[in-house]
């Protein structure tokens, strides 16, 4: 039985920064990963969504904890140009990814991912995903309960659980 | 010299369609991505940001043209139950990616991305990555000149352009 879910992936070490209320136009993306990149702060995720009729829209990305303090610093530096109302930084946060192929002709990945983790009462805080990875960003202390889930969701186990 | 980005990626085929205002709370992912599974909707990209003090978020994804009318009625399905304030769906976008290897390690990749899009006047409505591909969600007028402007930001035109 060929198996579309090859594994479970999941990354600890992550923190969740996010810019609140940056304005929707051109330049602002730009005007953000500029000066992350120039300061070699390694993203990891990037996730915006649309804005509403305020124009403005959240930004969040991820990045190593060791990498943490300077992008915030970065950030910092972004006060007064940039326009957004704050930033808010959580480091207690895992990335936790089914990896796979041809997701996008295989809705049933993601639902089974998200069932499972509703199913243990966990809260999914960001979601993005790729034809081969659908990603969440989930509390940190729910890392071992939702990877072990997911396992046995995807029939991924060693051996048959008892 | 070594590439990092291998390509631009676009298709100019998919529906945007945003559940405004959902409940960020366990199986509120599920109760939407689990219906759409069922009626076989082919879910491209899911972005989902954070939520504020509202506990609410909204939930954008992405189908192709042609599965938009089913995904729409399977959300009409959901109305009640979901508590969400509504749902809008966008035609005339264009989902671009710059498509590379190890990008978590390039930062400049993003950057580059974001700046030529700024450099053309073209906002950036929606922002999901992986490792291998950074993807934008764009208005679909702007597809040829993003397509074309990214080719030359990375050096992948097919000759020098004059
Ligand atoms: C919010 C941000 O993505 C903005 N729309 C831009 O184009 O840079
Ligand atoms: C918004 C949605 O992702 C919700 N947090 C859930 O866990 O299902």
């Amino acid at each position: 039985e060929q198996k579309i879910v090859s594994g479970i992936a999941y990354s600890p070490d992550e923190a969740k920064i996010t810019l609140l209320g940056v304005p929707d136009r051109p330049g602002v993306a730009a005007s953000i990963f500029g000066p992350l990149a120039d300061a070699a702060v390694n993203v990891d995720m990037i996730v915006q969504n649309i804005s509403h009729e305020d124009q403005s829209t959240d930004m969040t990305f991820t990045v190593g904890k060791a990498d943490l303090d300077r992008a915030m610093s970065v950030l910092d530096g972004l006060k007064d140009e940039l326009g957004h109302d704050g930033v808010q930084a959580e480091t207690n946060v895992t990335k936790v990814s089914v990896v796979g192929v041809g997701m996008r002709s295989q809705p049933g990945v993601a639902k089974t991912m998200f069932e499972t983790l509703a199913d243990k009462g966990i809260n999914i805080e960001v979601i993005s995903t790729s034809e081969i990875k659908v990603s969440v960003l989930i509390g940190g202390d729910y890392t071992e309960l939702a990877v072990r889930a997911l396992h046995t969701a995807y029939g991924l186990d060693a051996e048959p659980s008892d």
